[in-house]
């Protein structure tokens, strides 16, 4: 199956 | 003192209605520059941010920048008091826990008055990074609309991938599968209706189409949508903000983390 990653992973917090 | 007024009030209805469902709570932030908004859905799989540009309200005044933290389904509740082609004033004081909306109907004594709380809220602000994508798509926004629902009846995911000169949205489920395939147009006499694609290398990349569909609640906004896609990194769906004279006042941003194989 396909697993949804976060966008939390992606963007870190400024 | 904060106070902006729009006189194509239909804007914010219409931004409102393409934020509302897929984020609850969120801060306005409000600037010299513009009101912006940065939010996470609840499940932190996607990231709306909207810019609306002081200059692109007929009056615009805040002096001193202010957070303004709402419930957006309350907020939507008030704009849809508001008539399509009523002048909205927003309007909130220092330190207050309330915002004034302020309806006024053209040609018309009418005036109406509403205040929605104001709520405290723990922001967190995501730093996005400005790169340069691979693919960049512009397309009429109906038609990526279309697409989105289309091929939710087939299955959850899309697949999105893009070769040469042409973008193909797959998707596939019990039922069977489906695909549609864009090729750029040449240039058309409407601008409106056209595909262009700019593609630096081939990408192919999978998501949820229950969010692609919420970011297509943005439609009304604009007749053209952007793509912007690179590999391993969230999509990003472009709507700009214009008002009827077609001066630039902003712009919704959706960004979606992709769906991989296991």
């Amino acid at each position: 199956g396909n697993k949804q990653l976060k966008i939390d992973c992606f963007f870190k917090r400024a | 003192m904060f106070e902006a007024k729009l006189i194509q009030g239909a804007i914010l209805k219409k931004i409102l209605d393409a934020i509302k469902d897929l984020v609850n709570e969120a801060s306005w932030d409000c600037s010299s520059q513009g009101m912006s908004l940065q939010a996470m859905d609840t499940s932190h799989v996607s990231l709306v941010a909207v810019q609306m540009k002081a200059d692109g309200f007929d009056k615009y005044r805040c002096d001193r920048s202010v957070t303004l933290g709402m419930n957006l389904s309350s907020l939507s509740k008030i704009l849809k008091c508001a008539g399509n082609d009523d002048t909205i004033t927003l309007k909130a004081p220092d330190d207050g826990d309330k915002i004034t909306l302020v309806f006024e109907a053209k040609n018309e004594s009418e005036t109406s008055e509403y205040e929605v709380k104001l709520m405290n809220l723990d922001s967190e602000y995501l730093g996005i990074p400005d790169t340069p994508y691979s693919v960049n798509v512009k397309m009429p926004s109906h038609k990526f609309q279309r697409i989105c629902r289309d091929l939710q009846q087939i299955g959850d995911a899309v697949t999105i991938s893009c070769a040469k000169d042409s973008i193909r949205f797959a998707a596939k489920g019990d039922l069977g599968s489906g695909t549609v395939n864009l090729c750029q147009t040449a240039s058309a006499d409407k601008p409106e209706d056209s595909v262009s694609i700019s593609m630096q290398e081939p990408i192919i990349q999978s998501f949820a189409l229950k969010y692609l569909n919420h970011f297509a609640k943005a439609t009304p906004l604009s007749p053209q949508v952007s793509l912007s896609l690179s590999p391993d990194v969230p999509l990003v769906v472009e709507y700009s903000i214009t008002d009827d004279d077609g001066s630039d006042f902003g712009y919704i941003r959706y960004y979606l983390a992709p769906k991989i194989d296991e």
